[in-house]
């Protein structure tokens, strides 16, 4: 829905990682991984 | 002069072993030398180039195919023992000349490769030490070559345990370089993160200062 | 039966060849039988274990050490050929028997190895023969191990190159690697600071909001 969108974009960057959690190697590896699927 | 020495038996005398010389100038279509003996006594007789083309002939053979047989049958001596036979037939008691013969046998044919007259030496023992030093010197080459591929295949196993300890190493390099990379990429993150969260933080209470005054309260 | 054909010739008489064969159970040590032809004729005598510990004993040397010097003036032949001086001398015209001997030179001495008396051998065919069968066997066995190395050089060059290109691969994968993580890394950090430059823009508003109007207006 537009409120969890919204939610979602406030909390995440686009690549998916969150800009208030703090990450680590598994979660990072993840978000990378994610980026190769974005290209 | 090449040379080529092999242990034959006759068909009629299977159980008398002879020994067979070929000698030749580098190629064996240009003729070739036949020595034959027991151990004791030596017959010898010359196969000269025109008889390998009248033989080629004969056989209605092309003459490159007939010499590859003759190369197969007297010196590679490839495929099974049974694939050739030889004959020797002594012309008369002295022995003065032999009848030799080589032929190829095929499933239900066989056809004749070399039939000629060796004549006898008079001293055999110049042949017999012929033949024995040429394959002593066939050894001694033989064992060169034997120790020069044993060094070179020690030298080779040596690289290749260097080279798999190499690609090991690099291996292992590339996954700890991964490891620091991202140790060192969260490092920076969580900083900028926590940035982020003082950010929103301050962002919360200037936009609503009475609710923190109270909240403070 | 353990057995070694050799060239050699006698001090007495450089120009003639002589075909020396060793033959010995396992151990050189527990005696030896002595073969010699000209191609022609054939000697032969046997060296009994006793015969070797009094040789030994004779020259004050430990029988094992005597024992290895035989071993390589005999079998191995390793070394320079002036090394060994080998003597043959008919005892009478018949040539029934023969003295052999067999010494070493060292630089102002030499030693007796070996010396014997051989016994002409009624039919000499036979013992040229084995001597050129057991040549003949080794070269057949030479040629065997020969062309296993050479397939085992051939394979260990093929894993080596093989070795070479996974070595390059991984070094070159490792450097896409540092590359590929640092783009990523690059992109999900340059979204934080996009995000702290958005919320301090945010927080000089709700910190300033009159100098905002003013600077808006």
């Amino acid at each position: 829905s537009p409120d969890t969108k919204q939610h979602f974009a406030c909390e995440y960057d686009r690549y998916g990682d969150s800009y208030t959690v703090d990450t680590d190697m598994t979660q990072l590896k993840e978000v990378f991984s994610r980026i190769n699927d974005i290209k | 002069m090449e040379r080529k020495v092999s242990r034959i038996y006759p068909a009629s005398d299977s159980d008398t072993v002879y020994f067979l010389q070929i000698a030749w100038e580098k190629e064996l279509g240009t003729g070739f030398v036949v020595t034959l003996s027991d151990g004791r006594l030596a017959w010898t007789g010359k196969v000269p180039e025109a008889e390998i083309s009248r033989e080629a002939a004969d056989m209605e053979m092309e003459r490159e195919k007939y010499v590859e047989e003759l190369r197969k049958a007297l010196i590679l001596q490839t495929g099974p023992a049974d694939k050739y036979n030889f004959d020797i037939s002594k012309e008369e008691e002295s022995g003065e000349f032999c009848h030799f013969s080589y032929e190829k046998n095929l499933k239900d044919v066989s056809f004749r490769l070399v039939s000629l007259k060796l004549q006898k030496l008079a001293s055999p023992a110049e042949a017999i030490k012929e033949m024995v030093s040429y394959c002593l010197d066939c050894i001694a080459e033989l064992h060169t070559k034997k120790e020069h591929l044993q060094k070179e295949n020690e030298r080779l196993l040596s690289d290749s345990d260097d080279m798999q300890r190499r690609l090991e190493s690099c291996v292992e390099t590339k996954e700890q370089l991964e490891e620091e990379l991202y140790k060192r990429f969260i490092l920076v993150l969580n900083e900028k993160k926590a940035k982020i969260r003082s950010l929103q933080k301050l962002l919360g209470e200037a936009q609503n200062p009475a609710e923190n005054t109270t909240h403070t309260r």
